[in-house]
């Protein structure tokens, strides 16, 4: 028996919200330690890493290990059912083919059981290594989306640089060149309204637009996002969601022909 | 001309 109550099933929705442009299907291994789900992009450029807690869950019980595939365009269907002040609780038997979505109103007057079939989906893990970065960087997840999107107008590419001043992000093409600088911050009244950067050593590596602009679709779950980056590996975009867990975009930068 | 390599290409199949 698996079972997950989320008093905010809003949080459901703004996850789904930030893997369904890079993944059509997915699949959501649940276990007594909680939720997580890892999957490659269509086109296996970018990794996608997400992870649920049970403790962050206002109610959890996993019997047994549970792997369910989910099409994630039928899941949207079902959550864009739930109202955001629903209460969600996702439950399934052991073995089952189906997952059942119930969302209940505040008051309890209104209660909404959707039951959806389960896929089964050949599914791939990649072994992610503990790796440390040479820059740390943690800035307002609004502020990078607004440059991704911004920089999206001019090339495919965007190159991020980050030295103990500051960050740069450019890109170039054929209406001609820009550039963002954001500095580190030496005080701010609200901490999410902060640019932090831990750096070992100066990076400067280009990152395809198209593939930012998916993972900031994950910026309604956290108020700021953290980019780790070290010459020649993967980027990774992180955005923390509440006291219950993580949502990771990996993405290997572009190399010269 | 920038190449796009494959995330498979860094992190191997567990």
């Amino acid at each position: 028996m698996f079972e997950a109550r989320l008093v905010q099933s809003s949080i459901l929705k703004k996850v789904l919200e930030a893997i369904k442009e890079l993944l059509n299907e997915a699949t959501f291994d649940c276990s007594d330690s909680g939720i997580q789900l890892q999957a490659m992009d269509n086109s296996h450029v970018s990794l996608v890493s997400l992870n649920l807690r049970s403790d962050g869950f206002d109610k959890y019980r996993c019997d047994r290990n549970l792997s369910m595939g989910i099409n994630l365009a039928s899941m949207s269907k079902i959550m864009k059912c739930a109202g955001n002040d629903d209460v969600l609780t996702m439950k399934a038997q052991d073995n089952a083919d189906l997952v059942t979505f119930m969302f209940e109103s505040q008051n309890q007057e209104k209660v909404m059981d959707y039951e959806m079939k389960l896929m089964n989906l050949d599914q791939e893990h990649l072994g992610i290594p503990e790796t440390d970065y040479s820059c740390v960087i943690k800035l307002p997840s609004q502020e990078f989306a607004r440059i991704v999107r911004d920089l999206s107008q001019f090339g495919e590419s965007v190159v991020i640089s980050c030295t103990k001043e500051g960050i740069k992000f450019s890109a170039g093409g054929d209406i001609g060149n820009a550039n963002i600088k954001l500095a580190q911050t030496s005080n701010v009244d609200k901490d999410e309204d902060a640019v932090t950067i831990e750096m070992q050593e100066p990076v400067s590596l280009t990152f395809a637009c198209r593939y930012l602009n998916s993972f900031a679709k994950a910026t309604p779950l956290s108020p700021q996002v953290q980019l780790s980056m070290s010459a020649d590996v993967p980027l990774v975009v992180e955005y923390k969601i509440g006291d219950i867990g993580h949502i990771r975009y990996y993405l290997a930068p572009k190399i010269e022909d | 001309m920038a190449l796009q390599p494959s995330i498979t290409e860094y992190f191997a199949t567990r």
